[in-house]
């Protein structure tokens, strides 16, 4: 089985503000193996 | 058994068909184990359809895979019952020590499938401003959708729309070309425009759903597939605090959803039966999508029980469009904390 997840969420510049806070990043990398409850990115 | 004594012979078709099967398991590995060898060198998949894929076509794979849950949920007598599911934990590496309850408890191989783990068995991250997996697995592709199309790889050479995936969304981003803009550094960003009409395809199921966020900030559409194998837990929690607006149900084929078949067969993700669970978190739009296989055919969905998968009757109607459903009350939907369980894979 698979799931895919798609989501919105911020991304690294806005083009107000230059600041990149607020960016999402992924914390994983193609082939991980991960559980539930760990982080994908934030 | 021979009269001089008590020793037992194995038929010679019984044991040509364990050397078969051994030889074909054998080769398996072997293409399983080249597979990872060139994806840590860096080496891409390619998509190559071959001959397989084309016969898989032809089977009946729901019948199949109705014939597997129907064996899968036999019951087991009690005393077998360990021996079975450690037979099953060591081919396909589960972790045994995680199950909620004692081995004999699991009174078929279906209900030891589907099994809750121990409490704190698997810790949340509880930093809010984290997006945790839904599910135990492995991470097969993630990144950011760009361009009008929104298209998701497959593998290299392959690829199918977000579109197509989630079906007819009211809520999905329409990231339009003339949208699409450029940051100092040539990046690609989208901004946020309230009141464009092609940021939101408008419902007349849900009239209500705007964009509540702020229209100084920049958004991105992203994606994250993950597989699981036969021994991994299969239940799906929800990633974040959000709100579920749109259930929608696609009765499509039952392809396998192995590496191999991701490779060979056209529109895997797109073609097989699937629920999408649609809705809002905090930064805006999140969809899942949870996909059927052969072996684990049906999806059980917590937040509406009475749903009922894989069944005999939608074999022909995968080119009808979903059945939808919007859950009450509208603009609000199911509430979901981060964590929470939504559903599970079933055997067949």
């Amino acid at each position: 089985s698979t799931v895919i997840l798609i989501f919105q969420a911020p991304i690294s510049k806005s083009l107000e503000d230059d600041s990149a806070s607020s960016e999402f990043r992924f914390c994983i990398k193609r082939g991980d193996r991960i559980h539930v409850g760990e982080a994908l990115g934030r | 058994n021979s009269s001089k004594g008590d020793s037992f012979l194995v038929p010679g078709a019984t044991l040509a068909t364990i050397v078969m099967l051994g030889a074909l398991h054998a080769r398996r590995l072997y293409g399983d184990k080249k597979l990872e060898e060139a994806r840590e060198n860096g080496i891409e998949i390619e998509f190559q359809p071959d001959v397989k894929a084309t016969f898989l076509r032809l089977l009946p794979l729901r019948s199949i895979s109705r014939f597997w849950g129907f064996l899968a949920s036999m019951e087991l007598p009690i005393w077998i019952r360990p021996y079975v599911y450690r037979s099953w934990a060591r081919a396909f590496h589960s972790n045994l020590e995680e199950a909620a309850k004692p081995l004999d408890k699991y009174a078929s191989l279906r209900e030891f499938f589907v099994r809750t783990l121990k409490d704190g068995s698997r810790p949340i991250d509880s930093d809010p401003c984290c997006l945790i997996s839904p599910v135990d697995g492995t991470i097969l592709r993630f990144g950011e959708l760009k361009g009008a199309g929104s298209m998701i790889e497959q593998v290299k050479g392959f690829s199918y729309s977000v579109s197509s995936l989630l079906g007819a969304s009211p809520f999905l981003p329409v990231i339009a070309e003339e949208d699409i803009q450029q940051d100092s550094e040539g990046q690609e960003i989208i901004p946020r425009h309230e009141n464009k009409k092609s940021w939101w395809r408008i419902s007349l199921a849900s009239p209500k759903v705007r964009d509540p966020a702020p229209a100084s900030l920049t958004t991105g559409l992203f994606y994250c597939v993950i597989y699981l194998k036969p021994g991994d837990y299969h239940r799906i929690h929800s990633p974040v605090d959000w709100n579920v607006l749109v259930r929608r149900h696609f009765s499509g084929r039952l392809f396998p959803l192995n590496e191999r078949a991701a490779r060979t067969i056209r529109n895997l993700y797109v073609e097989n039966e699937r629920i999408v669970l649609e809705g809002r978190w905090q930064e805006g739009f999140m969809a899942i999508a949870a996909i059927g296989a052969t072996t684990i055919g049906s999806i059980e969905l917590f937040i509406e029980p009475e749903l009922w998968t894989n069944q005999t009757r939608k074999n022909l109607l995968h080119s009808e469009p979903p059945e939808e459903r919007v859950y009450e009350p509208e603009a609000v939907g199911v509430m979901l904390k981060k964590g929470d369980e939504v559903a599970a894979f079933n055997m067949g």
